[in-house]
């Protein structure tokens, strides 16, 4: 799973 | 995903319905500005640039893949399409965006998460993104009255990113490594640059007026 310093916002 | 920024999504891609609705069925873009219009598709073409790389989920990639093709669609109907392109407010929609351009990437180069293309790409659309709107409200501001749909769509548009600054708050209290400065940050800009708007925007709905801008 990516971090959560990954962009999974818009 | 949590409640704050689905509402600031659906909020986000309702603005982007609304003006579409107002261009397709008024086939008119009178009181939009083409400079924000053509910000955004930069700022959404700078940040998704991992569409193609990092799939996160179905519904982050389709959103992806909205904003971007709405946004270049906005553009194109708005310079090429024979009648759309005739209600454009050329001599309104004066700002000279370029400056804001530069800053935002040369702020980009020194303000960022990690020193790579993508990151440093990411970093320079969420600082546009935060100034992306002020073409708009100074055409708002010149050309006076605002129509319904266009005032509505500054309105959501507006409102979105106070949804994510709710979210970016859940996520902090309740991620334990969850900071997102440059977002959070430039996120407030974003919104308090609305305030006057929002202001005007209430007063007009409470005395159920035409919105109107001082000048």
């Amino acid at each position: 799973a990516k971090t959560d310093s990954a962009k999974d916002e818009l | 995903m949590n409640i704050f920024r689905l509402a600031g999504d659906m909020t986000h891609l309702i603005s982007v319905l609304v003006l579409l609705l107002k261009i397709y069925a008024t086939k008119s873009c009178s009181g939009i500005s083409l400079k924000t219009q053509e910000l955004y598709a930069m700022v959404f073409l700078a940040r998704y640039l991992d569409l193609f790389s990092d799939f996160i989920s179905l519904y982050n990639t389709v959103m992806k893949l909205v904003f971007i093709g709405s946004s270049l669609a906005i553009v194109w109907c708005m310079r090429y399409h024979r009648v759309v392109r005739r209600s454009y407010d050329r001599e309104l929609d004066t700002f000279r965006y370029w400056i804001l351009v530069g800053a935002c990437f040369t702020l980009a180069l020194v303000l960022h998460e990690k020193f790579s293309f993508q990151e440093v790409f990411w970093a320079f659309s969420i600082y546009l993104e935060a100034v992306a709107i002020l073409p708009q409200l100074v055409l708002l501001q010149r050309s006076g009255n605002v129509d319904n749909l266009t005032g509505q769509y500054v309105f959501f548009l507006g409102a979105y990113r106070a949804f994510y600054i709710l979210n970016w708050i859940y996520r902090y209290l309740t991620e334990p490594r969850f900071t997102r400065w440059i977002s959070c940050v430039s996120g407030l800009v974003q919104t308090a640059l609305y305030a006057d708007f929002f202001y005007y925007y209430f007063i007009s709905w409470k005395n159920n007026a035409k919105l109107q801008l001082p000048a």
